[in-house]
């Protein structure tokens, strides 16, 4: 794995007394590979390693006495700036109810998540109502029936002949009337390519002010995540991510470019399909995976 | 990408870039880098153009491999398995090609293997009425097995020409789910003396290097016959799917190209690597 590999990149170059620019070029160049195959976007990588080239030649590697260990800490301590070091709690600020938008690409997980949310929430001593705002795949509204029920949390939903504009205003005032002070909207998958949906959110989202957009991405997503990412922040200026499927075995190098392109925070880790495998994203934890 | 003009080391690096950034991943690149340069100095050929079109060539051959036409059984029904990870589009294949039959005039019976992800069931007897096919379901909750046991017996019973069976996604990582699915197919195998005709890996376009490790290990579980590739519509190029034909030698055999019931296209390795190119 790179942090071995980097390990013993650096000790190979302990007994030659001076480390040159040219060693730290090839250790350089390893990091690069690893990236690359752990799917961060290249685009990423390259200015990654730049800025590890700059602290890799500086005296706090040349001088140190174990170079090796120096630069493991190095390139974990810059993954960490990469993924925003600390936790960062979901905003639930302002007037109640408070909404939040789950978003993203088809089958990503954003109705499996929309519950799991709904649980986590409901643990902390909220009250929130699910929206079923997807009107188009073959029983969406019943998959979010069955997983709030699953919860225990009420599920507000109008079938498929409303538009998904519509039923989210009218949960808005459902949520007001029954004091839901969380309302989650659960939306049709869609591509940040596809102008028309990409309109619907953007309606969904003035119809509501949500205080939080939250782009659904599955951590095996290779390296079209930037573009995604961009696609959705431009049109919707997202306020975080949830990353999926991290019970997998995917590197998940997709979650270091989400915050290099949108400087938005990752606020939760999907770990399983079940309603309790679901937690605050631990920067760390990241990190740790793409090293190996 | 314009290619034009003379051949030196910018010509390399841009197809290098778009490689990387296409999914095609660190080693494959390496391997086409280097086959590349071999023949563009075989050829001795001198414009950038030329040297795009080479790459092309040599990516076409190298996901050409087995047959990429669906088999069909000599004696009724041809059994077709969805399998895969989590959200990839497994059910709405399916159901694409329950349409895909009927269009042809066949008899299809579908059977609800995922019996555990909420509405599953429902999701697919919305597909069946939409295509005109006889479901088997069971409870929800209810073995899996057995569904498809039931299926294989219910298809032979109305002389049905296909039986697709659906079944959940799951993590390559679970032993547990894993086991089960292996189950399933030895169920099937005993049941028809012969294992299901085909088993379709289904793979998610927008995938990174994961589609890899996602096809070694089903194979290893259950004798999988060719991969779908869905969500090709998507700004991903679906790239990792040639390290997958290379080391693994499993014909890709369909692309998902969008939602719709018709949104479903054989694979075509010219099609494929032009879109890679785009
Ligand atoms: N293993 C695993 N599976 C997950 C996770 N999150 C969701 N899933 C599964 O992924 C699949 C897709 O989840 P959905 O919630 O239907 O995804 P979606 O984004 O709502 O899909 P669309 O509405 O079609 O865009 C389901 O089988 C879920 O059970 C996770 O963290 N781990
Ligand atoms: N754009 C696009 N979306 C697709 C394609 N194929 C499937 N989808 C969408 O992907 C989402 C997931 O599809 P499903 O058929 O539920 O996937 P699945 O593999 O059966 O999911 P699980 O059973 O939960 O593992 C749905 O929103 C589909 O409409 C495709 O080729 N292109
Ligand atoms: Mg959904
Ligand atoms: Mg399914």
């Amino acid at each position: 794995n790179l942090s071995d590999k980097l390990q013993t990149a650096f000790n190979r170059l302990r007994g030659k007394g001076k480390v040159t620019e040219q060693d730290v070029t090839e250790v350089l160049r390893e990091v690069r590979l690893a990236l690359l195959e752990a799917d961060v976007n290249y685009k990423v990588v390259k200015d990654f390693v730049a800025r590890l080239k700059e602290r890799a030649i500086g005296a706090e590697v040349m001088e140190n006495l174990n170079p090796g260990q120096q630069v493991v800490k190095i390139v974990f301590d810059e993954m960490m700036k990469l993924l925003g070091e600390t936790a960062v709690p979901i905003n639930l600020e302002g007037a109640s109810p408070h909404v939040v938008m789950l978003v993203g690409l088809q089958g990503a997980g954003k109705t499996t998540t929309a519950g799991k949310l709904a649980l986590h929430l409901k643990k902390r001593g909220r009250k929130p109502m699910l929206v079923a705002a997807d009107v188009y795949r073959p029983a969406a509204v019943k998959q979010l029936e069955v997983l709030g029920s699953q919860v225990g949390v009420p599920v507000f939903s109008q079938g498929t002949d409303i538009s998904p504009v519509q039923i989210a205003r009218n949960s808005y005032m459902e949520a007001v009337k029954n004091r839901n002070d969380v309302l989650i909207i659960d939306t049709a998958g869609r591509l940040q390519i596809n102008e028309e949906l990409m309109n619907e959110l953007q309606a969904i989202k003035a119809s509501t002010n949500p205080v939080e957009i939250l782009l659904v991405l599955n951590a095996m997503t290779g390296q079209a995540a930037v573009e995604v990412a961009e696609g959705f922040n431009e049109r919707l200026d997202v306020t975080g991510f949830i990353l999926t499927q991290l019970d997998s075995d995917a590197r998940g190098g997709a979650a270091l470019s989400l915050r290099a392109v949108t400087d938005r925070p990752i606020k939760f880790a999907g770990l399983g399909e079940k309603m309790d495998a679901f937690e605050p994203f631990h920067p760390d934890r990241l990190a740790g995976r793409i090293l190996g | 990408l314009t290619g034009r003009g003379t051949i030196d080391e910018e010509t390399y690096e841009e197809l290098e870039d778009m490689l990387i950034q296409a999914d095609v991943g660190v080693n494959t690149t390496m391997k086409l880098m280097t086959r590349l340069r071999e023949t563009v100095s075989e050829r001795r050929l001198e414009l950038g153009e030329d040297v795009s079109d080479v790459l092309k060539e040599i990516m076409i051959e190298m996901l050409s491999t087995g047959d990429h036409a669906l088999r069909s059984s000599p004696t009724p029904p041809t059994v077709v398995m969805m399998v895969g990870v989590n959200g990839t589009g497994k059910t709405t294949t399916l159901g694409k090609l329950a349409h895909r039959y009927q269009s042809e005039g066949k008899r299809v019976v579908v059977a609800a293997g995922d019996t555990f992800r909420a509405a599953a069931i429902e999701q697919l007897e919305i597909w069946a009425q939409r295509t005109g096919s006889h479901i088997i379901k069971h409870q929800a909750g209810s073995d899996p097995a057995a569904v498809i046991y039931d299926s294989l017996q219910a298809a032979k019973a109305r002389g049905a020409d296909v039986l697709l069976a659906d079944t959940a996604g799951r993590q390559h990582t679970k032993s547990n789910l894993m086991d089960e699915l292996n189950k399933i197919g030895r169920i099937v195998e005993r049941e028809r003396g012969r294992p299901a005709d085909e088993v379709l890996l289904v793979l998610d376009s927008t995938t990174g290097q994961n589609l890899v490790q996602q096809a070694k290990e089903f194979s290893r579980i259950i004798p999988v016959t060719g991969v779908v590739l869905t969500k090709i519509d998507s700004t991903a190029k679906g790239g990792a799917a040639l390290t997958l034909v290379e080391e693994l030698k499993i014909p890709i055999k369909l692309l998902g190209t969008g939602e719709k019931m018709d949104q479903l296209r054989p694979f075509d390795a010219l099609w494929f690597v032009d879109q890679l190119f785009e």
